[in-house]
């Protein structure tokens, strides 16, 4: 949890489906 | 078959094509810069490629596949050394220059306006010159990319779990699937065994060089952070954060 907490971004964008490039 | 389980030349293929769009900064930069505002600029563009580079990696055949604390692990370690070998990739056919984007290209003097940054230039051209002499090529250098991601917490964390073991065997037989990849991709250039052999082992040893450009780039970043010169957000300080 800590891990996952001190890396929230980076956690959100590795789980994201959807590629920042789509989002973007 | 390694854990990829297909050819060097189709995991090539596949991470060629998980290559990164070019970025652009999108700025109209005002020059002669000061530090605030090349260190701004360099920020900015970090940000953007941090996100570009989390989506690269999910590309890279099994990164996925590994433990989501290993994806976290890798990444928060490599992130400026493949920030960094983009950049040398994008300059190296522009001797002295730093391409850091199609509309954000620094002469090495221009570095002058910012405090400790011209000695990471210069580690940085010296690096990029290197790989000129070397002739990298396209494929090598997407193989040293990937290879800087697998390999870089491969020997500070001992797995505890049975999760993490199985989670560390899948990265060990990537980075085999990976140096397979670049064996391939050197075998290709005609060159006789002895001499792919010396190339691989150049080729291998700039990634130290690189770890180190990086290291002080982080240090230099994090100066930079605390004396307030220039505000850092969102991923790009939560990657620097984790790495100090």
């Amino acid at each position: 949890t800590s891990l996952k907490e001190k890396h929230k971004i980076l956690h959100q964008l590795l789980q994201n489906s959807t590629s920042p490039v789509d989002l973007a | 078959a390694h854990q990829s389980g297909m050819s060097p030349e189709e995991f090539i293929s596949r991470i060629i094509e998980a290559e990164p769009p070019d970025i652009y900064l999108m700025e109209d930069l005002k020059k002669p810069f000061t530090e605030a505002s090349m260190m701004m600029s360099l920020t900015n563009l970090a940000d953007k490629e941090l996100v570009l580079m989390i989506s690269w990696a999910k590309k890279i055949p099994g990164f996925v596949e590994l433990s989501l604390v290993d994806q976290i692990h890798l990444l928060k370690c490599c992130w400026l050394e493949i920030l960094m070998l983009g950049l040398m990739w994008r300059s190296v056919d522009h001797p002295g220059k730093l391409i850091f984007s199609p509309d954000f290209k620094l002469n090495r003097e221009e570095g002058v306006c910012v405090e400790g940054i011209m000695d990471i230039f210069d580690m940085l051209l010296a690096a990029t010159s290197r790989f000129r002499e070397l002739k990298l090529q396209r494929e090598e250098y997407v193989c040293l990319k990937a290879m800087i991601l697998l390999n870089s917490n491969v020997v500070t964390s001992s797995p505890q779990t049975a999760e993490e073991l199985e989670s560390r065997n899948k990265l060990l037989r990537l980075l085999d699937s990976v140096i397979d990849a670049l064996v391939w991709a050197i075998s290709k250039l005609g060159l006789s065994t002895q001499e792919q052999t010396l190339r691989l082992g150049h080729l291998t040893m700039l990634l130290s060089h690189i770890r180190h450009v990086s290291n002080k780039g982080m240090d230099h970043l994090s100066t930079m952070k605390r004396k307030n010169v220039v505000l850092v957000y969102d991923l790009l300080l939560e990657m620097l954060d984790a790495s100090t």
